[in-house]
């Protein structure tokens, strides 16, 4: 079978990962969290931020969001201050 | 905009720069940041006072990767550039820059003014904006340090938590929003019609003037076309309700709101030899369909039936046009006269008669 390249592109899932993590996480506790999974959550925090940059909320890493996430910017956290 | 409250419970804070990046001169460095500083104090009661040794309100430094205490970690090169911390003690409203970075004065690497500017607004209280046109945005954007670099959108949410600034006239510098039209040295970068108007570019801004019952407007060129860059070199209207602007050896056609698919695009594409790398002001003639580019002391004529330029080109731009000798800022055509752009002056120029008519000074649009 054809692997998907989207799936197979580990840096940017690095990327988004990192990204997520740094600016779009805010400290709660697991109650919080409650039963999403990983791949939801991560949906959710991206949707944010696509939200907050003005780009298409689809919840995926699609290349306009990417190329975002790869501009130089400020280290404080966009949310959750 | 966004706050982290409170803010500081004075008005006078103090500032340390403990350290510098090598990458510029001391001096350069204490006046960026001193410059920084002065941006919000403009627009609040805020005094900000540098002191040299021990713990200032501020405390500034540059760091790599994980440096001293800090809870954040920089990144090394590009990435993450500064972060700074809300008001308070201990870290709170300190500011750090990642030294990893290539910290300059200009518009190469990263102008720490404008970063030092970003992160002093979170060391006094405020969070990202998800205006692109505020200081507070989160991404880095370049803007010549010569203009004001706050937004509205960032003196609202700043004098939210500190008001306006005190009323102790000749004592604070008057907030220098946009350039004094009526200054008797403006000049502009690119000037383009739009049906009936004129559309004067200078920096980030752009004021719509219409000429028939003297109304000027001023906004940012990002508030219709948040794609374009600012210091737009030249711009014209061509036959088809579209506006082109030039910067650099970029060009993007524009349709109303929308910058078109596919730009921008370069200029050779218009056909344009390799050495040119800019365009100094563009016209579309209305009554022949040609469009005249005007680099240095030369000019091109493209045929917008053809979509090419018309061969014989390039041709000294004063063998044809009498009297415009000197490099030209911009250009725009109004009731079939020409108008001649440079520095503050501006030439009226008959292209049947083939001569200027007279020379008028650049804002006698804005009825000044």
């Amino acid at each position: 079978l054809p692997v998907h390249p989207e799936k197979d592109n580990k840096e940017d899932t690095m990327l988004v990962e990192d990204y997520l993590s740094k600016f779009y996480t805010i400290e709660m506790d697991s109650n919080q969290r409650g039963w999403k999974t990983n791949a939801e959550f991560t949906a959710e925090q991206l949707q944010k931020m696509q939200r907050f940059f003005g780009l298409k909320v689809t919840g995926k890493p699609d290349t306009e969001t990417l190329e975002m996430m790869k501009k130089p910017r400020c280290g404080v956290p966009d949310v959750g201050l | 905009y966004g706050v982290t409250l409170p803010g500081w419970k004075k008005n006078n804070l103090t500032y340390r720069i403990v350290n510098h990046t090598p990458d510029m001169s001391k001096e350069d460095v204490d006046k960026a940041i001193q410059k920084a500083f002065k941006v919000w104090s403009a627009v609040t009661p805020l005094i900000f006072t540098r002191i040299q040794e021990g713990i200032a309100d501020i405390m500034v430094a540059f760091g790599t990767k994980a440096h001293g205490h800090c809870p954040r970690y920089f990144d090394g090169p590009l990435g993450v550039l500064a972060h700074a911390f809300p008001p308070g003690s201990g870290f709170g409203g300190d500011v750090h820059f990642d030294e990893d970075e290539d910290w300059t004065t200009g518009s190469d690497g990263f102008n720490l003014f404008l970063v030092a500017a970003h992160e002093v607004g979170h060391a006094l209280g405020l969070s990202h904006s998800n205006d692109q046109r505020a200081l507070m945005f989160p991404n880095y954007a370049y803007i010549s340090p010569s203009e004001f670099p706050l937004s509205p959108d960032d003196i609202s949410g700043i004098q939210s938590i500190y008001g306006a600034p005190t009323k102790t006239p000749g004592k604070r510098p008057a907030i220098p929003t946009s350039p004094n039209t009526c200054g008797s040295q403006i000049s502009f970068d690119a000037i383009t019609t739009l049906r009936r108007e004129v559309i004067f570019l200078k920096g980030r801004r752009l004021w719509r003037v219409y000429p028939d019952n003297s109304e000027v407007e001023l906004e940012l060129i990002s508030a219709f076309w948040p794609s374009l860059p600012s210091g737009i070199q030249a711009a014209y209207e061509n036959m088809k309700d579209q506006i082109l602007f030039f910067k650099g050896n970029n060009f993007w056609v524009i349709s109303g709101y929308k910058v078109l698919l596919g730009y921008p695009k370069n200029i050779n594409t218009l056909g344009f030899p390799k050495g040119v790398k800019k365009i100094d002001a563009a016209v579309c003639n209305k009554n022949t369909g040609k469009t005249d580019f005007f680099v240095g002391d030369k000019y091109w004529r493209y045929d917008e039936n053809t979509q090419s330029m018309e061969k014989g080109y390039p041709r000294r731009t004063v063998n044809d046009f009498p009297g415009i000798s000197s490099r030209i800022d911009a250009v725009f055509q109004h009731k079939g006269l020409f108008y001649f752009f440079h520095g503050s002056r501006q030439l009226k120029f008959d292209s049947t008669a083939k001569k200027v008519l007279s020379e008028i000074k650049s804002n006698s649009w804005f009825n000044c």
